[in-house]
């Protein structure tokens, strides 16, 4: 998270933190339920041959080559609510593409429920578009500045940016923002989303319900907080039927 | 001299006609047609000599057993008769005709010229006697009849009567009415009818005849014709016939056979019986303490059967298993196929887990009895309930923890999702 702050420890308890058998966390999620985490699809695959992007199940990562931990608040250090879980299964999006980043968002079986309290507690799912110029939190133990890790979870405030300001400003780079996708940050750059981030939650408040709501998960980007080079999201809303029809997790 | 014939049809003539027929002759025509058929004679030319009540010269028609006519002279007088345009007809296929003339004549008669032809005999309007018509339905034909039944019914090998099929009557109610066929209207004759009333051993039949009692009889004979006969185990009892119906039967058997004959005659109008079955008898029952029985008779007899049932709140106990109702028979030795129950307060037991949830018990020993109080509610602030209810069950009379919403089923503890107990500040703008 670039430009960021330390997240107050219990503010965020949906945020999971996927990690290798080493203990080396390699993106976020997003509790659902209390079985499932919601990621980038892109987190759930090996890096692909860029002259041979097309996916195989081949590639795909084995339940057994990863874990999830929640209630974590330090990035390496262990912390006295964290909750280790083993995975089930992975389910990509059907239309997931690895070269275009289209519906990059994957879903994670946990083999064991965790127990929720105050520090793991699953994140709301959107019960419509976000409101027009909503301030979103994003949030992660993804690279700093300097491409420096942080020790605790951080997490950055930005604005949702409107999809066409968004789609002219990589139109430049000829890659295309399509409409299973979201932008947030500042037009003069600075708060932004970095590896390592991704798959983490994109929220916000739903004021009528007082209940904080996932509306995307972190994707893609050029380089990180640079000006003009929005943070670009996984938009919920828009898989949300597909993620219900696989998880049944209901608000 | 006699002349036999057989045609159909043909004709006869006196000796010599159209000449004069000569004196002291006699001739005999004997004329037989098929059996169906009758004769019809008459007579184109007659011409003889007359004499008181024909004693001279005649000409006399007559069947096997009787004279149809006897004619002689010009014309018909109160002493003689002449045939005229008159046919003369024989009621069956046989007549014989006889010409007669005497010794001497006064004057030249020419005799008579004759023809005769057979005809169908109609037997289904002309026959009168019971014995030979049809029971039904009568067809006529050239030289012939049959006859058929009405629907439901069979013609008897008698070609005549009409008779039923009634071989198969099988009651096994214990109560029931019998008749004969059609009653009260006559019942079919040439019949054989088996009536069985077939019920459980235990049982006892008894017969009672109703209204009516009409089975062709005999002054002088024991029921020849038509006859009722009962057989109850090894008793057997008729022939029953006549108008006055035998008294009530007590048969002290669970299986009794009715056989009812009719021959192929009479007019009777048959017999109609009820009868019923009883049991050895049971002692009387009481109920259970906060229960009843139901049907609640002052006597119960073999295959009688009550059903046990308690107040609301109690469920019916036996041998550790707790039931809404339970029924006991009456046996045919006249003892209960069980004891009465008990009548144990409903008890909903230990309620089921919830998944994420807790129980509070309302009472401090922590009752399950009928009307018992629990409440379910969701590990908070984690787990809300869904749907959105009071979380309140109570034991019911069944025996189940019940909610006023939803019935037996539980409701779920969902996850509260987005309400982090460390509220952050205010999103900044």
């Amino acid at each position: 998270i670039f430009n960021g702050r330390q997240v107050q420890k219990g503010t965020t308890p949906w945020i999971a933190m996927l990690t290798h058998p080493g203990g080396q966390p390699f993106c976020g999620g997003s509790l659902l339920g209390t079985n499932w985490i919601v990621t980038a699809a892109h987190c759930l695959h090996q890096l692909l041959d860029p002259e041979n992007q097309i996916l195989h199940d081949s590639d795909l990562i084995r339940p057994s080559d990863f874990k999830i931990i929640l209630g974590k608040h330090w990035r390496l250090q262990s912390d006295e609510n964290e909750q280790h879980l083993m995975v089930k299964r992975i389910i990509l999006h059907p239309l997931y593409s690895p070269t275009t980043f289209e519906n990059d968002v994957g879903l994670v079986e946990l083999l064991k429920s965790p127990m929720l309290n105050d520090f793991v507690m699953p994140i709301c799912l959107p019960e419509g578009p976000p409101e027009e110029g909503a301030m979103v939190i994003v949030s992660g133990w993804g690279k700093q500045f300097l491409q420096r890790f942080p020790d605790t979870l951080m997490e950055i405030e930005i604005p949702i940016v409107d999809h066409r300001t968004c789609q002219d400003a990589y139109a430049q780079l000829r890659k295309n923002v399509t409409a299973d996708m979201i932008c947030a940050g500042e037009k003069e750059g600075g708060k932004d989303a970095c590896a390592g981030d991704s798959g983490g939650p994109m929220v916000t408040l739903d004021k009528e319900r007082g209940q904080w709501y996932l509306v995307g998960t972190v994707s893609w980007g050029d380089d990180c907080g640079k000006k003009d080079r929005y943070g670009v999201y996984s938009y919920i809303h828009h898989n949300k039927n597909w993620i219900q029809m696989v998880t049944g997790v209901r608000n | 001299h006699t002349v036999e014939l057989n045609d159909m049809f043909g004709h006869i003539q006196s000796p010599g006609y159209p000449d004069s027929y000569p004196s002291d002759s006699e001739v005999m025509w004997n004329i037989t047609v098929p059996e169906g058929f009758r004769i019809k004679l008459y007579f184109m030319h007659f011409d003889l000599e007359s004499s008181y009540l024909c004693e001279y010269d005649y000409v006399k028609v007559e069947t096997e057993d009787q004279v149809l006519a006897n004619f002689c002279g010009r014309e018909t007088t109160d002493t003689e008769q002449t045939p005229g345009q008159e046919a003369i007809l024989s009621p069956g296929s046989f007549m014989s005709i006889t010409f007669r003339s005497d010794f001497s004549n006064e004057e030249r008669y020419t005799g008579f010229d004759a023809h005769y032809m057979a005809m169908d005999v109609d037997e289904c309007t002309e026959r009168e006697d019971e014995e030979l018509s049809c029971d039904h339905y009568c067809h006529n034909y050239i030289g012939g009849y049959y006859c058929s039944c009405r629907f439901g019914y069979l013609l008897h090998t008698d070609n005549r009567t009409c008779r039923v099929e009634c071989s198969d009557n099988l009651f096994t109610q214990r109560t029931g009415i019998i008749t004969s066929p059609d009653f009260p209207n006559p019942y079919p004759k040439s019949s054989e009818c088996f009536y069985t009333i077939e019920l459980e051993e235990g049982f006892r039949v008894s017969l009672q005849f109703e209204d009516l009692f009409d089975i062709e009889d005999h002054p002088d004979v024991s029921c020849p014709y038509d006859y009722i006969k009962i057989k109850a185990g090894l008793k057997s009892l008729g022939p029953f016939c006549g108008e006055k119906a035998p008294g009530p039967i007590n048969t002290q058997s669970h299986s009794v056979q009715i056989l009812f004959h009719s021959d192929n005659s009479g007019e009777n109008r048959g017999w109609k019986l009820s009868y019923s079955a009883a049991g050895n008898d049971c002692p009387v029952l009481q109920p259970p303490v906060h229960g009843k029985i139901e049907p609640l008779q002052a006597k119960y007899s073999f295959k009688d059967q009550v059903l046990i049932s308690c107040d609301t709140g109690y469920k019916v106990q036996k041998d550790n298993v707790e039931m809404d109702t339970f029924q006991v028979e009456c046996l045919k030795d006249g003892s209960w196929s069980n004891k009465i129950p008990i009548c144990k307060v409903a008890d909903c037991r230990a309620p089921a887990e919830l998944e994420h949830g807790l129980i509070t018990f309302s009472t401090r020993n922590n009752l399950t009895t009928y009307k018992s109080e629990i409440r379910y509610s969701c590990q908070q602030p984690y787990y809300k309930m869904l749907p959105n209810i009071t979380g309140i069950y109570t034991c019911s009379a069944q025996g189940t923890w019940t909610n006023k919403i939803l019935g037996r089923k539980l409701p779920t503890c969902l996850p509260v999702c987005g309400l982090p107990k460390v509220s952050r500040k205010l999103m900044a703008r």
